[in-house]
């Protein structure tokens, strides 16, 4: 998802 | 995933790959801060234990588990391998000024407060400050060897590298997260008078050498 909290990044 | 991102994430498994390659070739952790290395398994820990209910891809998962795996295995060489080798006298950062500040931080900015995003805002910016006692180490000691120069020349690029991937996903995703950003970019600026001896000295065959 697009939002901040989706913390998809190392 | 773009480019900017995947070259960034590698910079940073090379740059752990180095510090073990150092560790491992020397038999030695000299010129290596003990407290930093400490902190990063904290960073790790406290950020990618969402491994537990967040799934987002392999190459995530993989790279978490690499990242906590790895951290936890230098601090066991640290402190028990090669223990002879840390020199704790000069290790001498006071952690608790890092500490205490990035929980409170963490406790006033973050995205929801839950535990897990508390712990999360905590790990962004305890990260951006971890490499302080390392450079501080350095500063002290006023030299460090080639491979050692190496190790905090590819963090720092990982943490470059994150600017230009967060500028992309801004304007082909429309996404922005203010935290990481600012940390990120604090980040990035502590390494740029360590870039510059680095790029000035060390590239060109010279040693590590801090003007006295």
């Amino acid at each position: 998802s697009a939002t901040p909290d989706a913390h998809d990044e190392l | 995933m773009n480019l900017f991102r995947l070259l960034g994430d590698l910079s940073h498994l090379a740059s752990i790959l180095v510090l073990l390659h150092k560790i491992q070739t020397s038999r030695s952790c000299r010129g290596i801060s003990f407290k930093t290395q400490a902190l990063y398994v904290a960073v790790f820990v406290a950020r990618y234990l969402d491994l537990f209910w967040r799934y987002i891809s392999l190459y995530n998962s993989a790279m978490k588990v690499f990242f906590i795996g790895s951290s936890c295995y230098i601090l066991y060489l640290m402190k028990y391998r090669y223990r002879p080798t840390n020199d704790p006298s000069i290790d001498t950062f006071r952690i608790e000024y890092l500490l205490v500040p990035c929980a409170i931080l963490s406790l006033i900015f973050n995205y929801n407060f839950m535990p897990t995003e508390i712990l999360w805002s905590f790990s962004i910016f305890l990260e951006s400050v971890a490499i302080l006692p390392q450079l501080f180490m350095l500063q002290r000691t006023g030299e460090a060897e080639a491979i050692t120069t190496h190790y905090l020349a590819a963090l720092g690029i990982y943490r470059a590298l994150y600017i230009p991937n967060w500028i992309y996903r801004y304007f082909t995703e429309g996404v922005i997260d203010p935290i990481a950003v600012t940390a990120g970019i604090v980040q990035t600026g502590l390494y740029l008078d360590f870039f510059y001896v680095y790029f000035t000295k060390v590239l060109q065959g010279q040693k590590f050498e801090l003007p006295a």
